[in-house]
């Protein structure tokens, strides 16, 4: 099964 | 001082109700342009951005920007008292310790208020960069609704490939496998039952189709739902609220091991 990404990864914290 | 009144109060119902599966405390930005709300849920996996415009409003006065925050469990029970057709004003303070709401209906002549208990939520803010998506997908709301419900008897994750054959929804677990073809159809008269597909390079994303079903709760606020994808990227599911603003939300793909 896909392993669940982290939004996080994607967008950086403002 | 913020003062807000809504006359289709609904609207509101139904966003709270679309985020509220996601999130249990959430901060309601104020601004002299809108109301918004940006926020992840606990997993991480999953954000929602809400923006509904001043001109959705038939008052809107908001003197200096202030964050209502709100206990969605708390807010969704008090607007169960809330009637079809009525009239929502909201209030608070620039101290914003506490937001009043009432809900007013001329037709029975009833006037509801409530008064909650605003809370200091600390809130992470995430940049979330202007993309041109490789692939977007317009299409009746309900049927996106119908679609990750009927799949989630076939499997966990939802694996949504655009290509020149259409939209395609699969999923597959002990039982086999399922999927779901969306053509290109604008066939008919009204515009909300079309779906198109504006496709610059073909994608495949896997998605859990918990989280799909989460966001299927804003399919009253709209009739039409657009997907946005790009490879490698968390897919985009917006929400057009009429010409007044929106609920967008967005899924970190799953990846292949």
């Amino acid at each position: 099964t896909p392993m669940q990404n982290d939004l996080s990864e994607f967008f950086a914290m403002v | 001082m913020f003062e807000a009144r809504l006359a289709n109060g609904n609207i509101f119902k139904m966003i709270v109700e679309s985020i509220r599966e996601l999130v249990v405390d959430v901060n309601i930005d104020c601004s002299t342009e809108e109301l918004s709300i940006q926020c992840m849920d606990s997993a991480h996996v999953a954000l929602v951005s809400m923006s509904l415009s001043q001109s959705a409003f038939d008052h809107f006065r908001c003197d200096r920007s202030l964050s209502l925050g709100l206990n969605l469990p708390n807010v969704s029970k008090i607007f169960k008292m809330m009637g079809r057709d009525d009239t929502m004003v909201l209030k608070a303070e620039d101290s914003a310790d506490k937001l009043m709401l009432m809900f007013e209906n001329d037709k029975s002549g009833t006037i509801a208020d409530f008064e909650l208990k605003l809370m200091a939520i600390e809130a992470e803010q995430l940049g979330v960069p202007d993309t041109a998506y490789k692939c977007s997908i317009s299409m009746p709301s309900s049927e996106f609704q119908r679609i990750v419900r009927d799949l989630q008897v076939m499997g966990d994750t939802c694996k949504i490939s655009c290509t020149k054959e259409g939209l395609k929804f699969s999923a597959t677990g002990q039982i086999g496998t399922g999927n779901i073809l969306m053509r290109q159809n604008v066939a008919s008269e009204k515009e909300e039952d079309h779906v198109t597909i504006d496709m610059e390079e073909p994608v495949e994303l896997n998605f859990a189709l918990r989280y799909l079903n989460f966001f299927t709760k804003a399919t009253p606020l709209s009739p039409t739902v657009i997907l946005k994808m790009s490879p490698g990227l968390p897919i985009v599911i917006e929400y057009p609220i009429e010409q007044l603003g929106h609920v967008k939300y967005y899924l970190a793909p799953k990846m292949e091991e």
